[in-house]
């Protein structure tokens, strides 16, 4: 699963 | 990067496009809600200082690049350029009114307290629901000329088309984010009255007139 705080979409 | 996403992106990119022609094309921002496109600019100030902090890919940044070029264009030709054609008597909802409670939604409902975070959050809130000022523009002029209509069928269809990219993510990836799904869809339902009516009359050739 990712970290949730990282995003990486716009 | 899936399908559903790079439809969307593409859909956010075309909209801007439409509405920048728009008002270049005709000079002229009438039909336009300018406090919209304030809190469009105010979503991707607070959005993308990321880009100084983290990088994800160069289609990221070059994105987030743009959307924060042209809605500055957008907010510079309707306030500047083109003032004398801004409707501002029918542009008339209090942004304070999104503004507050987002930032206090923010503030307590976040995936980190801390101040990119927060402001991410607070930009997620405010994105889903920016378009009411050009919402509540519509419904007091009780029409839109057929060329905004586009302009909003392509915007509500960007985060419609990121719902599915987020259904696919989960499923593909195992991937998700609460807020920013749970706000998507708050975004998407505001568009559902306009879609209905976009749908019914912009598609059969008829102006987009709300009933009396």
């Amino acid at each position: 699963d990712k970290d949730q705080s990282e995003h990486d979409e716009l | 990067m899936n399908i559903f996403r790079f439809a969307g992106d593409l859909s956010h990119v075309f909209a801007i496009i439409i509405l920048l022609l728009k008002i270049w094309k005709t000079r002229s921002c009438a039909g336009i809600s300018g406090k919209s496109q304030i809190l469009f600019a105010v979503v991707y100030l607070t959005r993308y200082l990321d880009l100084f902090t983290t990088y994800v890919s160069l289609y990221n940044s070059v994105m987030k690049v743009l959307f924060l070029a042209t809605s500055g264009a957008t907010v510079y030709l309707m306030y500047v350029k083109f003032k004398a054609t801004y409707d501002h008597n029918h542009d008339s909802f209090r942004i304070e009114f999104l503004l507050v409670p987002c930032a206090l939604l923010a503030l307590v409902i976040n995936h980190e307290f801390t101040v990119m975070e927060v402001l991410w959050t607070f930009s997620i809130y405010l994105e889903s629901v920016a378009i009411l000022p050009q919402l509540f523009l519509v419904s007091r002029t009780g029409e839109a000329e057929s060329i905004t209509s586009h302009y909003l069928f392509a915007l509500g269809s960007y985060r419609a088309l990121y719902l599915l990219n987020w259904v696919y993510r989960y499923m593909v990836e195992s991937h998700y984010d609460l807020i920013a799904i749970f706000a998507g869809v708050v975004q998407t339902v505001l568009y559902c009255d306009f879609f209905y009516l976009y749908i019914t009359k912009v598609l059969k050739g008829k102006k987009l007139q709300l009933p009396a």
